[in-house]
């Protein structure tokens, strides 16, 4: 699971 | 960070500044539908909530806090400050048939089972159809004023420029988010009749009149 992306984009 | 997601994040906060300075200065929050703001403010409130567990960027905290700050901001306009001008008459989309199936939805459609991620999830969603009371308002009304329609026109530019974002970083990282895209799609294609009008009337200075 990508958390990152999620978090980073709005 | 590309130059897609940035632009597009760039119309978003241009679209939310456009609205807050049309109900400020004119005072008045005719035309504007509450009940897309409400769900925008539950959208933010659902997906910034990790806020509070992870640091990605002081441009990503400061956009967050924004958009949520925002959206309350637009909500207290609406419904206590300038009250006696919001036009609710005309305002009579009923949220709970898009907040309901937004979160069976993302009860079905998530990639985990967690708090976080089925709230995410569900902001996805929801904000995919968020500004249909506003849409329908403006088709109940057959027209928008010009500020109106400029608003319109950089909040739905925000998600197609979006769409740009994720096949730039699906090409060049290999990293694609199927829920976002979907969604992300959906919510492009909802503004395409409104796109039209606004390039065929708006942008040659005509007001926003559908046909009677």
């Amino acid at each position: 699971e990508d958390w990152g992306y999620k978090h980073d984009e709005l | 960070m590309n130059i897609f997601r940035l632009t597009g994040d760039l119309a978003h906060l241009l679209a939310i500044i456009i609205l807050l300075l049309k109900i400020w200065k004119t005072r008045s929050c005719a035309g504007i539908s509450g009940k897309s703001q409400i769900l925008f403010a539950i959208v933010y409130t659902t997906r910034y909530l990790d806020l509070v567990t992870t640091f990605v960027s002081a441009y990503n905290t400061l956009m967050k806090i924004f958009f949520l700050a925002s959206s309350y901001a637009t909500m207290y306009l609406i419904y206590i400050k300038f009250k006696a001008t919001y036009d609710h008459n005309h305002d009579t989309f009923r949220i709970e048939f898009l907040v309901a199936p937004a979160f069976v939805l993302a009860m079905l459609i998530t990639h985990a089972y967690t708090l976080l991620e089925v709230l995410w999830t569900f902001s996805i969603y929801l904000e995919s159809v968020a500004i249909l009371p506003q849409l329908f308002m403006v088709s109940k009304t057959g027209e928008a004023e010009s500020i109106t329609s400029h608003y319109l026109f950089a909040l739905g530019s925000y998600r197609a420029l979006y769409i740009l974002n994720w096949i730039y970083r699906y090409v060049m990282e290999n990293n694609y988010d199927l829920i976002a895209i979907v969604a992300g799609i959906v919510q492009t294609v909802l503004y395409c009749d409104f796109f039209y009008l606004y390039v065929t009337k708006v942008l040659k200075g005509k007001k926003l009149q559908l046909p009677a």
